[in-house]
């Protein structure tokens, strides 16, 4: 029922705006306070391993906070374990990714990431310019979609419930709910008069899965130059996610 | 389950 529906959305847009770690308002605030050239030199001249090992924690705290968006996903919770976790393991970097464009600054094409807005020269050191210019520009093509604070959260969960996933247990379940999230969705837009997004959506859920295959690819390369640090020093939640 | 420790314990914890 319509009822149903928006509960459903407000439990959804409830949990989008109890987990997210910064609220939109403090990013806007934020907006130009940028990295200095000796800040950005500080990163630049950080070795690959070290640049790695950083951003592979900030990453995991992102992604703790998904696990905790997740969770408040109506029906998430009755999935089997082992279905919330394959529905994490391959959803939570594309969400974290979603999240990134409340992140961004199209003016300046940058990101907020350690307390500043950073440009692509602070990644540098990464030594994988073409993942990190793709991840820029999904932001900056998320941007330009103008959506609400509740347009993400459910696009947000629509990307993290997703019955096509590899290794799910009872993918039937997982279907219904996935369903009740593009009702929920689709009733949203319905309501902004702005239909003509779903397409659009569906189609940033195409880049999102090739950003995700060339993070993996990076992180293999990365593994086998420095596999001391893969092994030792990335978050043992990055590992269980991606390694 | 070993495999996915944490996540197990994350997803386990009822407060947020």
């Amino acid at each position: 029922s319509l009822r149903n529906i928006d509960e459903l959305c407000a439990s959804i847009v409830r949990s989008h705006r109890e987990t997210s770690q910064y609220r939109v308002e403090e990013l806007h605030a934020l907006r130009w306070k940028l990295f200095n050239r000796e800040e950005i030199q500080a990163y630049q001249s950080k070795s690959v391993d070290e640049m790695w090992q950083h951003c592979a924690i900030r990453l995991t705290e992102a992604v703790q906070y998904v696990v905790e968006f997740a969770k408040h996903i109506p029906g998430f919770r009755m999935l089997s374990q082992n279905d919330q976790i394959a529905l994490l393991k391959t959803g939570s970097m594309e969400v974290v990714l979603v999240r990134m464009s409340r992140l961004f600054n199209t003016e300046n094409n940058t990101v907020f990431f350690d307390g500043k807005f950073a440009g692509t020269e602070v990644f540098k050191s990464l030594a994988c310019g073409d993942l990190i210019t793709a991840v820029f520009d999904f932001a900056h093509g998320m941007c330009a979609l103008k959506l609400t604070e509740q347009q993400i959260a459910l696009f947000s969960a629509l990307v993290l419930i997703n019955a096509d996933r590899p290794c799910l247990e009872d993918k039937g379940r997982v279907q219904r709910v996935q369903r009740s999230v593009e009702f929920g969705l689709t009733h949203i837009l319905h309501r902004d008069n702005q239909e003509s997004l779903m397409h659009k959506l569906y189609q940033r859920v195409a880049v999102l899965r090739s950003l995700c295959s060339l993070h993996m690819e990076k992180l293999r390369w990365f593994s086998q130059r420095y596999p001391l640090t893969a092994h030792s020093l990335f978050p043992p939640l990055y590992k269980e996610l991606f390694a | 389950k070993e495999k996915h420790k944490i996540l197990h314990q994350l997803l386990q914890n009822s407060t947020s």
